[in-house]
């Protein structure tokens, strides 16, 4: 049987983390439930509110490749606003507060979230 | 993605995965990167979910993403999502959303409830198996006790497999990437041998979070897709997550 080009024998010695394959560690946050839906990603989202507008103006730039009418991708991005009011709470609200915080519109906010859905076929 | 459950020789258990995505999302040629990919990885966090100022459950999560895709409830379970391709996709669902048939569970909407609400493996197992989905998807789930470990395969509507762990039967591993068991996986993206290959030589009386680690870094199971590798134990609710990179040469998926 042919070899996977690019596969290579079992690594062994990788933990703790460190080397070429180690980006670094990761942020902490405390998500309060008891806080109102909406307010709740406030702290996290105003945080990472630059990285989060990069990945979006990535993704809506890929997409305006395909649609280049400025009319159908503002339709398009009212549709996605609109199935954000129809998403069940809690995350109705909490979608909605992030957008807030991060001066984001609210159907970048929701596509980002059903990411899932869109990429299953 | 590729997920982990693991039980060593004295009935504990361990859970981990690697988050891969950003497929055909742009392609940086500069870092020969997917752009996409890598514009995922400063948005990871590590969060904390707490009432009444206890924990409730930990996850490894995306920056602005209000579901969950890996989480642990302490002293109950473990659960990660991997995505499952099919025809009667996600977007169906999106559609049938849209139209106004609305019974059914957006995915990370619902491991997110499950993490908040389900109380034990067993509850868990049940919402996971029994709830009408958005999109098909495998649900990666561990427990606390010797043989709580499963990977539960779901269409839209219906359950099709459940794997369970079985130490008795010589199954102390479970590994899912994203394809149905009983099929074999693509022929340019299989990361399940090499991922069973790894844990095979690693043997069961010497699996743990850091032996499980280097399986996750080892390529292609690590490729240019994976965002992180995220490891859980369930009995003191620990979660550690780090960002990845795949130097070339590196698989692109």
């Amino acid at each position: 049987s042919a070899k996977d080009p690019f596969s290579e024998e079992c690594k062994i010695h990788e933990y703790p983390p460190s080397g070429p394959t180690y980006k670094g560690n990761v942020p902490k946050y405390i998500i309060n439930l008891d806080l109102p839906p909406s307010e709740r990603w406030v702290k996290l989202v105003t945080d990472k509110k630059a990285e989060l507008k990069i990945m979006i103006f990535s993704l809506k730039g890929m997409l305006k490749a395909l649609i280049h009418n400025k009319k159908y991708m503002a339709a398009l991005e009212n549709k996605l606003a609109w199935l954000g009011t129809t998403l069940p709470y809690p995350f109705d609200e909490e979608i909605k507060g992030i957008a807030s915080a991060a001066d984001i519109p609210l159907g970048d906010i929701v596509v980002f979230n059903i990411f899932y859905e869109i990429f299953t076929v | 993605c590729t997920s982990i459950v693991a039980e060593d020789t004295t009935g504990k258990l361990y859970h981990a995965r690697n988050l891969d995505f950003g497929l055909f999302l742009g392609w940086d040629i500069k870092n020969s990167s997917w752009t996409v990919t890598k514009e995922l990885k400063p948005l990871m966090v590590s969060v904390d979910f707490q009432r009444n100022n206890k924990t409730v459950f930990k996850s490894s999560n995306l920056a602005g993403y209000v579901g969950m895709i890996s989480g642990v409830k302490p002293g109950a379970f473990s659960l990660t999502l991997n995505e499952r391709f099919s025809v009667d996709g996600g977007y169906i669902g999106l559609f049938e959303w849209i139209v106004g048939q609305r019974d059914g569970w957006w995915m990370s909407f619902l491991t997110r409830n499950v993490l908040e609400n389900c109380t034990s493996y067993e509850d868990a197992k049940d919402r996971l198996v029994n709830s009408k989905l958005l999109a098909p998807a495998y649900f990666i789930l561990g427990g606390m006790k010797s043989g709580e470990g499963c990977i539960i395969t779901r269409s839209r509507s219906a359950t099709l497999d459940i794997w369970p762990l079985d130490t008795k039967k010589g199954i102390w591993y479970l590994v899912e990437t994203n394809y149905d068991r009983w099929k074999d996986p693509f022929v340019l993206d299989n990361r399940r041998d090499p991922a069973m290959k790894c844990l095979n030589q690693t043997m069961q009386e010497n699996i743990s979070l850091p032996t499980i680690y280097n399986v996750l870094s080892t390529k292609p199971v690590l490729n240019k897709l994976t965002v992180s590798t995220t490891l859980l134990e369930v009995s003191d609710g620990h979660i550690e997550t780090y960002l990845r990179d795949c130097p070339d040469p590196c698989s692109p998926w």
